[in-house]
């Protein structure tokens, strides 16, 4: 068994009960948006979301039993890319929209008003039409996330003591378990081990392309809070720094 | 110290039991 000690399919519904509640904007949307208030909106989402983020990563199974400094580098690493996961997952069923919240949706044109936002809507409206393409299910959706949060780090350090060498070796076991679970979840959809297989490779290569909009979008975002577009404060402002 | 002291909220609500969602 691996570090979760746990079946694929327990596994599966501890990190489906981890999920974070719907989260809403709850302001009085002003439109048409300028930058400025587009910007707000953004990020006080996102400011909420991050908090969510972190009690969400504790109920992944394993993580809280990693090093502190272990989980301080994951999320450091991933946070933009988990937000950006979930965006695409709430507006898989919405052709052309960003579903920020349900509160809080935007069609593709109304980025036109914040400078170098469409590219990055366009990816993400890319990526989620893929995974609409894909009939991603929502195991296979937890999977992912959970592989994202696990997966950030664990190429960039290497660890120099004896506790940091247990704690990758606690993670890469962890790992493991979640790419057991999502090879689980796969096999439940009726199709042939080629097929099953094939799909394992769409739905990792995938993640390549979070990565790229996730790094999009720090670029971004930093550029919006250096010219001053936009306050950047508490959790938001920890995190963006430490990835920029 | 440096990335506790870099990562102060990170680091209190990974340390916090009381989960945001309940916080909140």
């Amino acid at each position: 068994a691996h570090q979760s000690g746990m079946s694929p399919e327990e596994f599966i519904s501890r990190i489906i009960e981890a999920e974070p509640p719907d989260i809403y904007l709850m302001e009085d949307l002003k439109k048409p948006f300028t930058e400025a208030s587009m910007m707000m909106s953004l990020t006080n989402l996102a400011d909420k979301e991050l908090v969510l983020m972190i009690s969400w990563a504790k109920k992944i199974p394993g993580f809280v039993e990693l090093s502190l400094v272990d989980q301080i580098h994951l999320l450091k690493c991933c946070w933009l890319e988990i937000l950006m996961l979930g965006l695409m997952w709430r507006s898989v069923d919405h052709p052309g929209k960003l579903i920020f919240s349900p509160d809080f949706k935007l069609n593709r044109e109304e980025g036109v008003c914040v400078e170098g936002i469409m590219d990055i809507f366009d990816m993400l409206l890319a990526a989620t039409s893929r995974f609409r393409e894909l009939k991603l299910q929502r195991e296979e959706y937890v999977c992912l996330k959970a592989m994202i949060l696990l997966n950030s780090n664990v190429v960039t350090s290497s660890p120099q003591t004896a506790e940091e060498l247990e704690s990758r070796n606690k993670l890469l076991r962890l790992l493991d378990s979640v790419i057991d679970a999502l090879v689980w979840a796969i096999s439940k959809l009726g199709l042939s081990t080629q097929e099953q297989t094939l799909r394992l490779g769409h739905l990792t290569m995938l993640l390549s392309h979070i990565r790229h909009v996730s790094n999009k979008g720090m670029d971004h975002l930093s550029t919006m809070k250096r010219k001053n577009v936009v306050l950047v404060y508490d959790l938001l402002l920890e995190m963006l720094d430490a990835s920029t | 110290t440096s990335l506790k002291e870099k990562h102060k909220i990170l680091h209190q609500l990974l340390q916090n039991s009381t989960s945001p969602v309940d916080l909140a």
